[in-house]
C-alpha cells in the first residue's frame, strides 16, 4: 500500500 | 471511507461545534483550557502541511480548512475576544512535558525517517495527549459545565469510532497503520474516566463534579 494514501485520514 | 470513520469526523466536527457555540452563547470561556487548544492547533497545522499540495477529496479538504479554521478561531477567542474570561490559574498544564517527548518520539519510532513523515508522527503522538491540559484543569476546578462535559465527549468518541474504523479497515482493505492505533488507543483511554463520569453522571441531568 503506497505511503501517501495512508494520509487519506483527517 | 466507511461508517466508523465517517461518524467519527462527524463526532470530531460536533465536538469542534459544540465548543463553539458554548463560547459564543455564553460568551465565555470558562473551564476551556487554551494550551489544549493551541496542542489542537499544533496537531492541525502539522497533520494537514499537504492540504495545497496533495487532494484527496472536497469532504477532505473542506473538513482540513474547517477543523484548521475553527482551532484557530477558537484560540482567539480564548486568549483575545474573551480573555477576561479565561481561567490562566486553573489552565496550569506544563505541555512542553507533552512536546519535548512526544517530538523526540517522533524522531526514533515513525514509518519512516523523511521530514513530512516525521511530522505527521508527531501530529499523531501529540494529538493523543492534547485532551490532557483540558483533563487537568476539570481536575483542578472540580468540575466542568454541562455543554463542554458534551464537548469533551463528543471529542473522546471521535478517536474511538477510528479505532472501530480501522479495525474495518484491517478487515475489509488490509490496511494498518500500527502508529496510529497505538496513539488512538492511547488517547481513548484518556477519556476513559471521564466517559464513565459523563455516562453515569451527565446522562442523568447531574453536573460532573470530581473530589477537587
Amino acid at each position: 500500500v503506497e505511503l501517501d494514501d495512508l494520509k487519506d485520514e483527517l | 471511507m466507511n461508517i466508523f470513520r465517517l461518524c467519527g469526523d462527524m463526532s470530531h466536527l460536533a465536538a469542534i461545534i459544540i465548543l463553539l457555540l458554548k463560547m459564543w452563547k455564553t460568551r465565555s470561556v470558562a473551564g476551556i483550557s487554551g494550551k489544549s487548544q493551541i496542542l489542537f492547533a499544533t496537531v492541525f497545522t502539522a497533520r494537514y502541511l499537504d492540504l495545497f499540495t496533495s487532494f484527496i477529496s472536497i469532504y477532505n479538504t473542506c473538513m482540513k480548512v474547517f477543523f484548521i479554521g475553527t482551532v484557530y478561531f477558537t484560540i482567539y477567542l480564548i486568549y483575545m475576544k474573551f480573555k477576561a474570561t479565561y481561567d490562566s490559574n486553573h489552565d496550569s498544564f506544563r505541555v512542553e512535558f507533552l512536546i519535548v517527548p512526544v517530538g523526540g518520539l517522533a524522531f526514533l519510532v515513525n514509518h519512516e525517517f523523511a521530514p513530512l513523515e516525521i511530522i505527521w508522527t508527531f501530529s499523531i503522538y501529540l494529538e493523543s495527549v492534547a485532551i490532557l491540559p483540558q483533563l487537568f484543569m476539570i481536575s483542578k476546578t472540580g468540575e466542568a459545565e454541562t455543554i463542554t462535559s458534551h464537548y469533551l465527549f463528543a471529542l473522546g468518541s471521535y478517536r474511538a469510532l477510528y479505532l472501530c474504523n480501522w479495525i474495518y479497515r484491517y478487515y475489509a482493505e488490509g490496511f494498518f497503520d500500527l502508529i496510529a492505533v497505538v496513539a488512538g488507543v492511547v488517547q481513548t483511554i484518556l477519556y476513559c474516566d471521564f466517559f464513565y463520569l459523563y455516562i453515569t453522571k451527565v446522562m442523568k441531568g447531574k453536573k460532573i463534579s470530581l473530589p477537587a
